[in-house]
């Protein structure tokens, strides 16, 4: 698995990085997990908002009324009321700061608004300017604010225990204590860690954890912990906290184990394989093999489930016109699906059993975002939407070569706008610093 | 895209205050609806 040697930086200046190059960043509405997601709709270029007013010789805060000139994701590139065509005063803020109110705030909370002293000149009667500049205007809702706290709440809480992914064998789960929570994001420390050290990052909604008795369930390899006591404050995490998955009917035609399918390959997730159904769990779930690369003792296999849209039927590649990556070994290429089942005397999956299902996700090429490093998810990055594939984003990490893209797909929780790890005051990666 | 999410676009009586006194206007707010 290909990792980055990064250093996480605090100030990361998205304002600059979009306004010098002209970029564009996913807007809010694409990501249904992050705050407000579900209600950014409503947010474009015009609205107004009262903020403080930074040019002024006053030494009380004072605030003026400022429009929103560009968005890019959580952050709009504000300019104060008055200042027209001019530019040179513009700046950006993250639009769900406690500092940003709705048009209407300043007065219910008796503070006076104040323009600019750049500007304090340009009219004798404020009251006439804002009466015409804001009658027919769109603000924010008055519960904005609200919301983005209500918005902000996790249900998962330090010291839950919770299945999660072996992350040194990818084929079997652990039971993980919940250590951090941020934005939704958990730090999960298996249970048998001596030191605390041990852990895993991933987002409350990944499909990589589950209900503590997940694995038992549906027939999933599971590492026993040789801790049998609970420490006090410790608790199962309710199953309602996890994600559904589809529910599926496997008695009539179904997978069978031996079936051949490409899968995006859970150790580079740059790579499209080819790859098997080794078995067939309950509850729709599968544990694949990537062909030419599986440990004897299938300590590789990985689950996924069959809806997930990490698997495709046999062909995808080929019809989307992406590179499949062959078994490791094989020789005979350029490689043929056709000759290759005839040779390992297999059959492709039936392509009714796979999720086809493309959400209006709103992601276009070029856009920007923070993308989790999913190979170190500890890691959240500048990142860019470089190809869409039906539902499938191919995701560049800026400041870094091709071959750490990944494959990720448009509805996944470890993709977020420009602007959430301020929010949740986590640090973002500049990748590269001379770029 | 607001009515999608449930929300719709209201028009609002907003209360400015400036240091020469207070007055209203009529905005547009996005009202939730869920």
């Amino acid at each position: 698995a290909k990792s980055k040697s990064v250093v996480p930086v605090e100030g990361f200046d998205w304002g600059q990085y979009i306004c010098s190059n002209n970029l564009v960043g996913a807007p809010v509405s694409c990501f249904k997990h992050v705050p407000m997601g579900m209600c950014w709709g409503d947010i474009a270029e015009g609205v107004r908002v009262e903020v403080l007013n930074s040019d002024t010789n006053l030494s009380t805060k004072v605030y003026w009324v400022a429009g929103i000139v560009k968005l890019a994701g959580f952050k709009a590139l504000l300019r104060y009321e008055g200042f027209d065509n001019d530019s040179s005063k513009d700046f950006w803020r993250n639009l769900c700061i406690p500092e940003i109110h709705p048009v209407g705030w300043c007065a219910s909370s008796g503070k006076p608004l104040v323009p600019p002293k750049s500007i304090h000149h340009k009219y004798s009667n404020w009251k006439a300017f804002l009466v015409k500049r804001l009658t027919g205007a769109k603000t924010l809702p008055p519960d904005f604010a609200t919301k983005v706290q209500e918005n902000m709440q996790y249900p998962f809480k330090k010291l839950m225990r919770v299945e999660v992914v072996d992350k040194t064998h990818l084929c079997r789960t652990r039971v993980a204590l919940v250590e951090q929570v941020f934005g939704g994001r958990l730090r999960l420390v298996y249970e048998e860690s001596q030191d605390g050290t041990d852990d895993f990052w991933c987002h409350m909604y990944s499909p990589l954890i589950h209900s503590i008795g997940w694995s038992r369930s549906i027939g999933h390899r599971f590492k026993r912990s040789e801790v049998t006591k609970k420490m006090e404050g410790q608790m199962d995490a309710p199953s309602q906290l996890f994600l559904k998955v589809k529910d599926v009917d496997q008695s009539g035609d179904w997978f069978k184990d031996g079936m051949k399918l490409e899968a995006i390959d859970p150790l580079n997730l740059s790579a499209i394989c080819v790859a098997t159904v080794r078995k067939v769990l309950a509850d729709g779930y599968l544990m694949i093999g990537i062909d030419g690369s599986e440990a004897a003792d299938g300590s590789d296999w990985f689950c996924y489930h069959s809806a997930s849209p990490s698997i495709f039927p046999v062909g995808f590649c080929e019809i989307n016109s992406i590179e499949l990556t062959p078994p490791r070994g094989y020789t005979k290429l350029p490689f043929k699906w056709f000759d290759y089942l005839r040779e390992m005397g297999s059959i492709a999956a039936p392509v009714k059993l796979f999720n086809k299902e493309v959400p209006n996700h709103g992601f276009r090429v070029g856009m920007k975002l923070e993308a989790v490093d999913l190979m170190e998810p500890r890691l959240v990055c500048v990142a860019t939407v470089t190809r869409i594939v039906h539902r499938l984003l191919r995701i560049h990490f800026d400041g870094w070569e091709d071959e750490y893209d990944q494959w990720v797909d448009c509805e996944s929780a470890d993709l977020y706008p420009v602007g959430w790890c301020q929010l949740t005051a986590q640090k973002i990666l500049i990748l590269e610093a001379s770029n | 895209a607001a009515e999608a999410s449930g929300r719709k676009w209201e028009q609002k009586q907003v209360q400015i205050k400036t240091l020469e006194g207070e007055f209203s206007v009529t905005m547009w707010a996005s009202d939730d609806k869920k």
